[in-house]
């Protein structure tokens, strides 16, 4: 807060607050500029300078004198006088990709090199500027909207990667409306800066995953401080009305179940964390234990010796989760159907499992807490392949132009 | 938060400045340089880096010398509290003879130094 009353510094406190991008000339809420909210965040803007052009749109005239929604296809066959967007896009149900969630969701990550003695060098630090003007997230590896080759470990395989696969058109096409420690509580706060425009943008599919605020907190007394049952409805129900209002017709949200802590401690609390790992003497379960006494381990429920109180942490998010269930099955809205997919990492460790490798290694070894950049691309294959068999109309059909769409514009501009 | 995030960032950092001299063998005060060395000039990280040594560094210096972990080089330098009727916050594992005498001893060893009282206030802010 103090930094924040700095003169120099009250813009970017302003961009973390607001989760708009910081340089956004034609205030249309996407950016040219990667970090700050930019366009590691959403699709980049291939025109800041004109408010009607940026990604998700429709396209203005078939595009065939500039790119409006920039996709990377505009233009028209000259053989034909037919517009390129028209004769690729027209009637593949293209459409975008946004979540709104929490850490988890936009891949919070301290890579681990930071606090390693051994082989520490100045590269170990080369992006430290890029992680802290990202807030130390990496959407652009993330699991919903990753759409650069993994620097941290791992590799990126996003929803939105195959969602572009599935349908070139809809390049660019993402949000990542996530903050760390998003909730059903604070969601408020931010899902404002959602950039979607109900009469001139395409249908988009929204994961709401906030898998873990909901239960985690800090207090001591932390049970008293969950969220209950009758808030988690309340809170939901009015974000989902809030986005009946801004989604275009057609569109999907699909509701997260909330994960199942007690996965952590029980993977990691005997092991070595970094700092400890040179010299054998800090394992995770002591700074758990070093965090709680200092009141600021992140979630009190989950990250604690107290298997009782671990317990009772799952009970309560089991219990949010079947109100998101119930949400999803009882209730409609104007705009967009609802879905609720269950057991996420859970499936993502079972799959894991199968190939003989590690839960650990699905977990970020410095903080203990968030899924690694594996657990994120096997659990965007896991929810794709899923969605696919379950729900066909969530992302639509192949598009069958895609080779040539590919062999026309080749990258479509990159990302 | 502000006092529990500027221990566990302190616990931290003399962790990492020990645990260089030990990988290259150095003395802390080399471990230091070399570790403000390896932060970015863009935001200033290694300006920043290099103010802390200006001012914690000779007593980080006597700290380590006499072999003690973070824990209670940090209390030695104010930068973690004891909170009265609390219990003492801690990373690695209660040294013989207990927590509090560790303290102690550290406290002595800073004593005639006066920059601790000086800069807590300061390094609380740059944490």
């Amino acid at each position: 807060l103090k930094l924040c009353s700095l003169p120099i510094l009250r813009s970017i406190c302003e961009t973390m607050e607001s989760s708009v991008p910081l340089e956004d000339f034609d205030h249309d809420n996407f950016s040219f500029f990667p970090t700050l909210r930019g366009y590691h965040w959403r699709g980049r803007d291939c025109n800041d300078m004109d408010k009607s052009v940026y990604p998700g749109k429709r396209p203005k005239d078939w595009d065939a004198l500039e790119d409006s929604n920039c996709n990377g296809i505009w233009g028209f066959d000259p053989e034909d006088g037919i517009p390129y967007e028209k004769k690729f896009c027209d009637g593949t149900d293209a459409k975008g990709i946004i979540i709104i969630g929490d850490s988890a969701a936009a891949h919070f990550h301290i890579p681990m090199q930071w606090l390693s003695a051994i082989n520490m060098s100045k590269e170990t630090f080369a992006d430290l500027p890029l992680a802290l003007s990202n807030e130390l997230d990496w959407p652009q590896f993330s699991l919903y909207t990753g759409f650069q080759n993994a620097t941290i470990g791992g590799w990126t395989k996003s929803l939105y990667l195959q969602l572009r696969k599935w349908n070139r058109c809809n390049h660019r096409d993402y949000q990542n409306i996530a903050r760390n420690g998003g909730s059903s509580h604070n969601v408020y706060q931010y899902v404002e800066s959602l950039a979607r425009n109900q009469e001139l943008d395409k249908p988009v599919v929204v994961f709401y995953a906030m898998v873990g605020n909901d239960v985690c907190n800090s207090n001591q007394d932390t049970l008293k401080y969950m969220t209950t049952p009758q808030e988690m409805k309340s809170n939901v129900l009015t974000t989902l009305e809030y986005l009946d209002s801004r989604l275009p017709n057609g569109s999907h949200v699909v509701l997260v179940q909330l994960a199942d802590g007690r996965f952590l401690w029980d993977s990691i609390h005997d092991r070595y964390h970094p700092i400890g790992q040179l010299n054998k003497n800090v394992k995770y379960k002591h700074v758990y234990n070093f965090l709680s006494c200092l009141k600021i381990n992140p979630c009190e429920g989950w990250m604690t010796e107290n298997e009782t109180l671990r317990n009772l942490t799952t009970e309560r998010a089991d219990q949010l989760s079947s109100v998101l269930s119930e949400i999803a099955s009882s209730y409609k809205f104007k705009h967009f159907k609802v879905f609720y997919f269950d057991n996420l990492y859970q499936k993502v460790t079972v799959e894991w499992s199968k190939l003989g490798r590690e839960p650990w290694e699905l977990i970020e070894p410095v903080d203990g807490f968030h899924p690694s950049q594996i657990a994120s691309a096997v659990g965007a294959e896991i929810i794709w392949k899923e969605a696919l068999l379950k729900w066909p109309e969530l992302f639509g059909k192949e598009n069958a132009h895609n080779k040539e769409i590919t062999a026309k514009f080749a990258d479509q501009g990159g990302h | 938060l502000r006092k529990s995030s500027t221990c566990i960032g302190c616990v931290l950092l003399v962790s990492i400045t020990e645990q260089l001299a030990q990988v290259h063998n150095s003395s802390i005060q080399e471990a230091m340089v070399l570790l403000c060395s390896y932060l970015p000039s863009e935001p200033n990280l290694s300006g920043i880096c290099a103010l802390l040594i200006e001012l914690f560094g000779s007593d980080l210096i006597k700290l380590l010398n006499y072999k003690l972990n973070g824990d209670i080089v940090c209390h030695a330098l104010k930068l973690c509290n004891n909170v009265p009727g609390e219990p003492i916050c801690h990373l690695y594992q209660t040294p013989k003879g207990g927590l509090k005498r560790a303290f102690k001893e550290a406290e002595k060893i800073v004593m005639q130094s006066n920059t601790v009282m000086k800069n807590a206030d300061v390094i609380s802010d740059v944490f």
